[in-house]
């Protein structure tokens, strides 16, 4: 699973 | 994008826009609480500073500017323009007992130790809390308007629609951010008792008073 956030959500 | 993100997104464009108009055409601001809309307006800073670095689609940057320009512009409306109307003596949950630990947390526990990466945790622990001076001043009160009632509706909702979003991206994308999620259900659950309220009373049309 990807746990680092991509900066794509407001 | 999901469903529940774009409906997440909207709901909060919804609510802000709300209460702009409200003050806009009340020309007023009883019973808003100026600290919380300076609380919002500063989650929204620290978190799109990115705005300037990267680009992700004009529809991650429009909503970033219009979040940003219109909470700011709440905030001139309350201080300035329609100071006299600002309800200060009721507006008096103390924020530094908010930010000093907030400020704190984003330091200890954040995904990576850099400047950006700490004032984008610091805006989402700010977020889930920025709420709170306005829920004391309601309390404080024991009522609100109805519009206010509608503004703080869908605002709630909008984080409530992200966690849906989170469980869909995780199930689909295996993506997942626990300091998101966890701010996100602590933000969603302070609004449960108004949520309450707002069902039982203002959707059958009375007002939302508090047993003062």
């Amino acid at each position: 699973t990807i746990l680092k956030r991509e900066k794509d959500e407001l | 994008m999901n469903i529940f993100r774009l409906a997440g997104d909207v709901s909060h464009l919804v609510a802000i826009i709300i209460l702009l108009l409200k003050i806009w055409k009340t020309r007023s601001c009883a019973g808003i609480s100026g600290k919380s809309q300076i609380l919002f307006a500063s989650v929204f800073v620290t978190r799109y500073l990115d705005l300037f670095t990267i680009f992700i689609s004009l529809y991650n940057s429009s909503m970033k500017i219009i979040y940003i320009s219109c909470s700011i512009a709440t905030v001139y409306l309350v201080y300035f323009k329609f100071k006299a109307t600002y309800d200060g003596n009721h507006d008096t949950f103390r924020v530094e007992f908010l930010v000093v630990p907030v400020g704190g947390l984003s330091f200890l526990v954040n995904h990576d130790f850099s400047p950006m990466e700490i004032l984008w945790t610091f805006s989402i622990y700010l977020e889930s809390v920025a709420i709170l001076p306005q829920l004391f001043m309601i309390s404080k009160t024991g009522e609100a308007e109805t519009i206010t009632t509608h503004y703080l509706f869908f605002l709630g909702l909008y984080r409530g629609l992200y966690l849906i979003n989170w469980i869909w991206r995780y199930y689909f994308e295996g993506f997942f951010d626990l300091i998101a999620i966890v701010a996100g259900l602590v933000q969603t659950v302070l609004y449960c008792d108004f949520f309450y309220l707002y069902v039982t009373k203002v959707l059958k049309g009375k007002k939302l008073s508090l047993p003062a």
